[in-house]
């Protein structure tokens, strides 16, 4: 474990939070793509199936679970509890586009030709894209709530500080893990437009609203 | 370099 581990762990948390937050308080899920929160899903399940078969550490356990947990729960808010408040019209991403490539790039390109890598691997590319059908979301709507922009900028920073954790265990253990790095890259590309609106607006206490 | 395949990243 090292700083930057800790810090994107304690990022990815805090988007969690951030996002368990607006929804409780609010009581609406306006705004937030439930198909992205499906995908989040399928990667903690796909991912962390080891979670009863190989023991890290209590802190690795621990947030497998409450990742798990909160995940399956947020999917509970959105399309039962306050199912009335999820706008599936500009929800409308076509999420078979990302899972039927990312599940053919799993089998092709992974570390071993095995079921459970195979499925770690599924899991690494997924996340990657994960996020697309939420800021699909933004801009079709074309704003976010100030509470959805610092979700959003919490979840993104998560892989980002994953990358220089990557940097460090590199240099300090010699570890390197290329899908996980290259997946991880692609996915911070993805918020870079994101993170140009929040540093730019939502910083100076303004509404993120794209050009529509 | 080293990949290891013990997956203890979340």
């Amino acid at each position: 474990m090292n700083i930057f581990r800790l810090c994107g762990d304690m990022s990815h948390l805090a988007a969690i939070i951030i996002l368990l937050l607006k929804m409780w308080k609010t009581r609406s899920v306006a705004g937030i793509s439930g198909k992205s929160q499906i995908l989040f899903a399928t990667v903690f399940t796909a991912r962390y199936l080891d979670l009863f078969t190989s023991f890290i550490s209590i802190y690795n356990t621990c947030m497998k679970v409450f990742f798990i947990g909160t995940v399956y729960f947020t999917i509970y808010l959105i399309y039962m509890k306050f199912k009335a408040t999820y706008d599936s019209n500009h929800d409308s991403f076509r999420v078979e586009f990302l899972i039927v490539p990312v599940g053919g790039l799993a089998f092709l390109v992974n570390h071993e030709f095995a079921p459970l890598e195979i499925i770690w691997t599924f899991s690494i590319y997924l996340e990657s894209v994960a996020i697309l059908p939420q800021l699909f979301m933004i801009s079709k709507t074309g704003e976010a709530e100030t509470i959805t922009s610092h979700y959003l900028f919490a979840l993104g920073s998560y892989r980002a500080l994953y990358l220089c954790n990557w940097i460090y265990r590199y240099y300090a253990e010699g570890f390197f893990d290329l899908i996980a790095v290259v997946a991880g890259v692609v996915q911070t590309i993805l918020y870079c437009d994101f993170f140009y609106l929040y540093i730019t607006k939502v910083m100076k206490g303004k509404k993120i609203s794209l050009p529509a | 370099e080293k990949y290891s395949n013990v997956k203890d990243e979340l």
